[in-house]
């Protein structure tokens, strides 16, 4: 399949969610958006990386994901009262972010559009918090005052 | 846009790689996929969480990413030598994984095709060691072993 690269998009309006140190058994991903899908929370992106162990080598690992910032205060309740149930370590909100992403179809990573696009961001000295991909669009959340920057950088990258 | 579940994938060539502890700042990510890219290796998902701190206060990071089988040991070797000029902590490689998905459209996540994906796989003990979302691709690495058993849950509970 061909590799196209149809446009840059920001979206403005996503709050960065971490819960952190979560047991990492089963069961544990599915408690935390049954919790937010009961309260019609607008989930955006899902990452979770891979599990790590604690000194007293218990597997723990971190979710992160985004939200609508008009469903910020009411994930954070909902993930405190779930965090001293899982005895989590904490709840994390980063509200001054942006989503920025590369949009098109065919770009399995291999294509290098991916170290492209964290090229592009890093030649103006962003900063990128979190890393998304799929076939029809990579994104990265960084900071909300470089978004104007970060996208001017992929248009030029992209020649869009 | 209408919530559609198309299908439910499975795939079995994927080996998880994670470079764990990686300084969190700019141009380090993109210096971990050039290094992949120069070499023709093709990478799959490539998933990053929140940065963390040392016990120091340094900011650290972990970049976990999938790629084909073949491509494991020469993945191995690239991130390695990258791992001692960033002084990263390790780098780790797990075999033994497969990637489950959930197809469609209109997956946003607040639709609640996730936390039911993540729920059907814990119903049937089935540890998440990852997650990437997207529109139209809901993804979940976890054990090879499990994948069987992963996808009847799934064509189950989406009732395909
Ligand atoms: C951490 C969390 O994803 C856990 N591994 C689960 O399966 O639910
Ligand atoms: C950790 C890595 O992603 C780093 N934050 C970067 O921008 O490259």
């Amino acid at each position: 399949e061909e590799i196209v690269v149809r446009g840059v998009t920001e979206d403005l309006d996503q709050v960065k969610v971490s819960i952190v140190g979560v047991p990492d058994r089963p069961g544990i991903a599915a408690k935390v958006f049954e919790s937010l899908t009961g309260e019609d929370i607008c989930v955006d992106m899902i990452i979770q990386s891979s599990a790590r162990r604690t000194k007293k080598s218990r597997a723990i690992n971190d979710i992160s994901f985004t939200v609508k910032r008009q469903d910020a205060e009411k994930t954070k309740k909902i993930l405190e009262t779930l965090r001293r149930r899982l005895n989590a370590k904490e709840v994390i909100i980063k509200e001054n972010i942006a989503k920025v992403s590369i949009v098109g179809s065919g770009m399995r990573t291999h294509s290098g559009v991916a170290s492209r696009m964290f090229s592009a961001l890093a030649r103006k000295g962003i900063n990128i918090e979190m890393i998304s991909t799929s076939e029809i669009k990579i994104s990265c959340v960084i900071e909300k005052k470089n978004v104007k920057k970060a996208v001017e950088a992929l248009a030029k990258e992209f020649n869009l």
